[in-house]
This record gives C-alpha cells, structure tokens and sequence, in this order.
C-alpha cells in the first residue's frame, strides 16, 4: 500500500512541478538553488497559485488545488510577463 | 496587460491552416467572431489576408512546432496559446490540433479559446476573476452569450481606449473587407510603385513586386483628407490629386500640401460641374482623362487646360465600359476602369477591352 501512496504522491508532485514551472516560471527561478530552498520555493509557487485561483493559501497539494491544476487551460503564463 | 499594445490600429490575420475538426467555414467564422469580440469595445480593425505575413498569424499545431518557444502537450492541459503584440511571433496565435475542437456541443469550443488567446495577441495576459474571458481555465461558457466582461472590457480599453464614438462611426458597414465579392472603391490611384483603392475612411495598399497588402486608416497617412474621396489620380510629376465634391487636394508623398484644396474648377471644369466620378493620367501623352457622369473630359497635363472639344460622351471615347465609372487607373499601359463589382482593363492604343475581373483581383482573394 506505501509503495503505491508513494508513486501517486511522486506523480502528484511532477505535475504540480510542470503546471508551476509552465505558468508560475518555478523552474526559472529554482533552477539555481539547493534542494531545501526549492521546496520552500515550491511552496511559494504552489501560494501563489492558489492566491491567483481563488483557492485557500495552504502551500499543499490539496485537492481542490490539484483539481485546477487538471483543468483544461490556456498555454500562456499566470504571472510575470508573458512575452 | 501590457502597454504599448499595436501602435496602428487596423490589424491583419491569416488563418495560416485549419483543423479537421471543423468545416473551413465554421473556423473562419469562429476566428472572425473572436477578434469582432474585441473590435466592438476598442477601436481597433481585423482584416483577413489570404497570404503574406499578418500581424496575428493563426495555426493549428501540435507538441513541439516550429520556432514556437512553447510547446502543447497532447489532448486536454494546454488548448493553446498566443504572444503579445509585436514583429515576428508577436500577435501570433497557435491552437492545439489534439484537441476536439467543436462550434456548439462536446469539445472545446472554438471562438471561445480564440477569443481569449486574441485578448493576448493584443496585450491582455490572464485575469484572476472568474467570470472573465482571460481568466486562464477553459469555463464552456454560452457561446452565444456576449463572452466579455467588465474586467476584460477595463484592460482592453486600457491599452486602446474605447470604440470610435457612435457619431463619428459612419453610416453602414464600418469596415469594408477585401474579399467582399460585391466590393466597389470609391476611388483608385498609382502612387509611385504602389496602387491605393480608397473605400469610405480606408485604403488597400498593394505593391507591383510583392504579394503584401496593407490596409490602413486614411486619415493614418493624410489626417486632413475628407473620407469617402470620390477620385485620385497620379500625375506625370510625382504627385497624386484627390477629389471630392468641388474641392481637390495636391499629395507630394506623404504631405498634403499646402494651399489645398482648391476648387476643381480652376482645373478648367465649367461651374455646373458639382463632383468627379474617377480620374486618370495616361502617362505616355501625358493627357487625364476626368469622368463626370456620363461625360469624358481631357486635361493636358503640359499645358495645365483643358482640351478642346470635350467633354465628350463616356460611351462613344471608351466603348463597351458603359455609362459611367467609379474608378480607373494606369498600370503597365493598360487602363483599368472600375464600375460596382465589375472591372474593365482597356487598351487605350488598341482602344478595346482586353478583360473583365472582378474589383479586387488585385488582392488575391
């Protein structure tokens, strides 16, 4: 059971990675920086894309936040100039 | 959204290829509904080119395409994306072709996205209220129900100000389109190694030796012209004449000069002569050629009078044009006279008609 709870989180974890990487420019900024001020980069990115849809500022892949993440959208960036 | 948006207002698209998902006919009136979502709260115009470069160049394309620093990623997630205005990829507007596009019923709905990815073609980028069209997540909204809301009219109207106010629209279609099969032109004219087709406050410009053509507010190069002229021609000294009404004015390039306009009949034209119906200069006897109604008459470009003997009836010194024309120029020899949809070109040696075209051959359509 622990075996597969941890793939679906490890699966959770990379799309949220792409979708805030794709629209909140995570890895841009995250590129140069160690492995714990990533995660509380993430976090930042996952706060701030709850704050943009609306959606209660926890900094945790809840469910309503993944179910966002899985909706249909536009290919262009949330945040930061999408030029 | 982001400033300074399209500094001219009258934009070209091209629909650079189509998806099979939906007939061409439903993608084109899709794209042309989008962008009309935008130029009825903006003053901004959208012009279909059939060829060329557009300023918002419109595909179909799927995962990694082209030069596109973006990339899709297969059914569902990203449905598409746009650039913000600018050259190259700027304005452009890519969808996902692995998606089910639809016009009404199960798939993403085509003017919807279009609509929202042209709100960045022209410098919207995303809303976070919900009820917006630039909010980022496709919401099936009722296609038939006005797409807008108050926040994106706000960010649009941002950066481009309102629509033209209601008086100073004129009366009909505002905007005129190329392709328009039964298109007249209110006047034509060669101007150095351009031909300009005036259409009540717009011009065509196309180019003897490319394929370009652009189409701009008049008053974007002469802001002193009155809309809706009636005649221009070029004369043998690099100058174009515009008529309307009784008045005309003299272009040296882009500068109206000064002085103008000046009554037509200083031209020589009697006082009973009100207007002028089209004009033009055959270059090589350097003679114009005016139409008012059903009468010719012939100006000696050298002499600056008018020729004896004229005016003379329309149908007895051009025959087979008939009565009375809209427009006509000179290209490579040929006379092209212009009347409703219909398009003469004349020999003027062989004193013939050599064709008959539709009024805008002239942009490949």
């Amino acid at each position: 059971f622990p075996t597969d709870r941890k793939m679906e989180n490890e699966e959770t974890m990379q799309l949220a990675q792409a979708y805030l990487n794709q629209f909140y420019s995570l890895e841009i900024e995250g590129s140069q920086l160690v492995q714990s001020k990533n995660r509380s980069l993430i976090d930042g990115k996952i706060r701030e894309m709850q704050a943009f849809f609306g959606l209660a500022v926890t900094g945790k892949l809840d469910s309503s936040t993944l179910e966002v993440m899985k909706t249909p959208r536009c290919g262009v960036p949330d945040v930061g100039q999408y030029g | 959204y982001t400033l300074p948006g399209w500094k001219k207002h009258n934009l070209t698209y091209r629909i650079v290829n189509y998806t099979p998902d939906l007939a061409r006919a439903d993608v084109e009136e899709a794209i042309r509904k989008g962008l009309d979502v935008w130029s009825e709260v903006t003053p901004l115009t959208f012009t279909k080119i059939p060829k060329g470069t557009a300023d918002i160049m419109i595909a179909f394309r799927t995962r990694v395409h082209g030069r596109c620093p973006r990339y899709f990623d297969g059914p569902l997630g990203v449905l598409g994306h746009a650039f913000p205005p600018g050259l190259g990829l700027g304005g452009d507007t890519h969808f996902d072709e692995d998606e089910n596009w639809t016009k009404d019923g199960p798939g993403f709905n085509l003017f919807l996205v279009a609509a929202h990815e042209f709100g960045h073609s022209l410098g919207l980028s995303h809303s976070n209220d919900q009820t917006a069209l630039m909010f980022p997540n496709y919401v099936s909204l009722d296609p038939s129900k006005y797409p807008l809301s108050q926040d994106d009219i706000s960010g649009i109207q941002s950066i481009y100000g309102g629509p033209p106010k209601a008086t100073a629209k004129p009366q009909g279609p505002t905007v005129p389109h190329a392709c328009d099969p039964d298109l007249t032109f209110d006047a034509v004219t060669t101007f150095r190694r351009e031909v300009m087709f005036f259409k009540g406050r717009h011009v065509w410009r196309i180019y003897y030796d490319i394929t370009d053509i652009e189409f701009e507010l008049i008053s974007s190069f002469w802001p002193s012209l009155p809309a809706d002229i009636q005649a221009a021609y070029e004369n043998p000294k690099d100058k174009i004449l515009v008529f309307k009404d009784d008045n005309f004015w003299m272009i040296r390039g882009y500068a109206v000069l000064p002085d103008y306009p000046k009554s037509i009949h200083t031209l020589g034209f009697p006082r009973h002569v009100k207007k002028i119906d089209a004009a033009v200069c055959d270059h090589s006897t350097k003679k114009t050629y005016f139409f008012v109604d059903i009468w010719c008459w012939r100006y000696d470009e050298v002499s600056q009078t008018m020729d004896r003997g004229y005016p003379q009836r329309l149908v007895t010194y051009f025959p087979r044009i008939g009565l009375r024309v809209d427009a006509a120029f000179q290209h490579k020899g040929f006379f092209y006279f212009f009347r409703r949809a219909k398009q003469f070109e004349y020999d003027p040696k062989a004193k013939t008609i050599t064709r008959m075209m539709k009024t805008n051959t002239w942009f490949r359509c």
